[in-house]
């Protein structure tokens, strides 16, 4: 499962 | 996206818009502090390495450039810029701002989500920021006169983080395996920094006096 990550937030 | 993240966004782009527009139309710094707006872009620096080789949305690479270019801008208008620069107090502007980098650094090196450079500047980045806002709160409670657009920023600075725990209350809840301790616990201890500054800020606005943080 691909993990959510924060790194799309600034 | 959601609205919490979106409105966090927006607050931290009026807060650096906020700031440039006092230092750039009255050409003068007092009241802030180099060291929290060297440490910004110091956050930013980090925390953006991946604007070349990660491409998210034009939204995201778009913003990244603006806060990069407006912290590192404003870092050259106190360092630099013949007028604005004799308006900077160094002599109240002491914090040792090495002080927060390295231990930021250590804490890096030893919790993150994955041992690698990008990963462990990307957590540099966030546990300095959680602290960055410490020098200007320090030379705020110093020099006592605090001028209405550099509370507006700071109260903005903080309110932003403030917006973002909201937003990543909401992907929790929204997104599947959407657990990010580091980033929760650094996203809190930044808001709480704040705490006693808003605190001053909502009293000044209430009873419409001059905002004054105690020595």
């Amino acid at each position: 499962t691909d993990r959510e990550s924060t790194h799309d937030e600034l | 996206m959601n609205i919490f993240r979106l409105a966090g966004d927006m607050t931290h782009l009026a807060s650096v818009l906020v700031l440039l527009l006092k230092i750039h139309t009255i050409k003068s710094c007092a009241g802030v502090s180099l060291k929290t707006q060297e440490l910004y872009a110091l956050v930013f620096a980090t925390r953006y390495l991946d604007i070349v080789t990660d491409f998210i949305s034009v939204y995201n690479t778009v913003m990244k450039l603006i806060f990069l270019g407006s912290s590192f801008s404003i870092v050259w208008y106190i360092r630099h810029h013949r007028v604005v620069r004799r308006s900077y107090d160094k002599d109240q502007d002491t914090f040792r701002h090495y002080l927060l980098m390295i231990p930021c650094m250590l804490l890096a090196l030893f919790v993150h989500e994955k041992f690698t450079f990008k990963e462990v500047m990307w957590t540099f980045s966030l546990y300095l920021e959680a602290v960055a806002i410490l020098p200007q709160l320090v030379l705020l409670q110093r020099t006592r006169n605090i001028d209405n657009l550099t509370g507006q920023y700071v109260f903005l600075l903080g309110a932003y983080r403030g917006l973002y725990i909201f937003n990543w209350i909401y992907r929790y809840f929204t997104e599947p395996h959407f657990v990010h301790w580091i980033t929760w616990i650094a996203g809190v201890v930044q808001t709480l920094l704040y705490a006693d500054f808003f605190y001053y800020y909502f009293e000044s606005w209430k009873n419409n006096v001059r905002l004054q943080l105690p020595a």
